[in-house]
């Protein structure tokens, strides 16, 4: 299974 | 209204190339301040910042502020009906459904203008918190470029680890490894250093695939900026900009990939 991160984890939604 | 005149026009076409790898569709979003984009690729892994500043158009004009949403492969196809040295004009009229491409060859006795139909794209902005990033990598973007290239024939992850020695870059797969270390050179005026601001070492692993789409953006500048912190995205920064014309930025996001 890869193991990347998406940004969504990190970033807020506006 | 919104229009706005490019002294050299072939600055879109690098931005374009510097987009078009991760993003297939984008809104250019115009205000008094000039032309932002934000965007993430399909899979959220990468963000595209892109900042062209107002005061980098030749002439700027932006009554209100709207969101033109354009498909990149068709605005790669305009873009190629022109020449590197054309001046590029933009409009749009309030609430159009087409904006308006001018390429104008630099004696005069050419001009051509292609309408593109925009597109209405669902916007997704994310807040970006500011951040004190633990070390800063300031190297040549053609340097960046070719360590990233040469490591993606390794694996399919780099990791880039940043200490008072250096940056090192690393790839292992089927063949075997690759290690690429730089040592901070602090020449003076040498167009080749390296610099890193450092608070403390950190190292992080990024998909090789994205380092590669963002080395596409070192012929819009000589320099690229790496900023990372322990387990937050890395920022890969390259000034929009030519001798005598700063334009703005770029800025890629990435996240890292997490420790098995």
């Amino acid at each position: 299974k890869d193991n990347q991160q998406t940004l969504i984890v990190y970033f807020i939604g506006t | 209204m919104f229009e706005a005149r490019l002294a050299e026009g072939g600055i879109l076409k690098k931005v374009l190339d510097a987009i078009k790898e991760l993003l297939n569709e984008a809104s250019f979003d115009c205000s008094e301040a000039g032309l932002q984009l934000q965007a993430m690729d399909n899979s959220h892994v990468s963000l595209v910042s892109l900042n062209l500043r107002a005061e980098g158009f030749e002439n700027y004009r932006c009554d209100r502020n709207m969101s033109m949403g354009m498909n990149l492969a068709s605005l790669v196809k305009i873009m190629k009906c022109s020449a590197n040295d054309d001046v590029l004009t933009i409009k749009a009229q309030d609430n159009a459904d087409v904006v308006t491409f001018v390429f104008e060859s630099k004696n005069g006795d050419r001009v051509s203008d292609f309408d593109m139909k925009l597109m209405n794209l669902d916007q997704e902005h994310l807040g970006i918190p500011e951040t004190d990033y633990a070390c800063v990598i300031k190297m040549p973007s053609n340097e960046f470029a070719k360590i990233v290239r040469d490591l993606s024939q390794f694996g399919e992850s780099i990791a880039i680890a940043c200490s008072k020695q250096g940056v090192k870059f690393s790839s292992t797969g089927d063949i075997g490894t690759g290690n690429i270390k730089l040592a901070q050179n602090s020449s003076a005026d040498s167009d080749d250093k390296v610099v890193v601001d450092l608070q403390e070492p950190v190292t992080l692993t990024f998909a090789s695939r994205y380092l590669n789409s963002f080395a596409k953006a070192a012929g819009l500048s000589e320099k690229v900026t790496l900023s990372m912190s322990p387990d937050v995205p890395l920022v890969v920064e390259f000034k929009v900009a030519t001798s005598d014309n700063d334009y703005g930025y770029i800025r890629y996001y990435l996240a890292p990939k997490i420790e098995d």
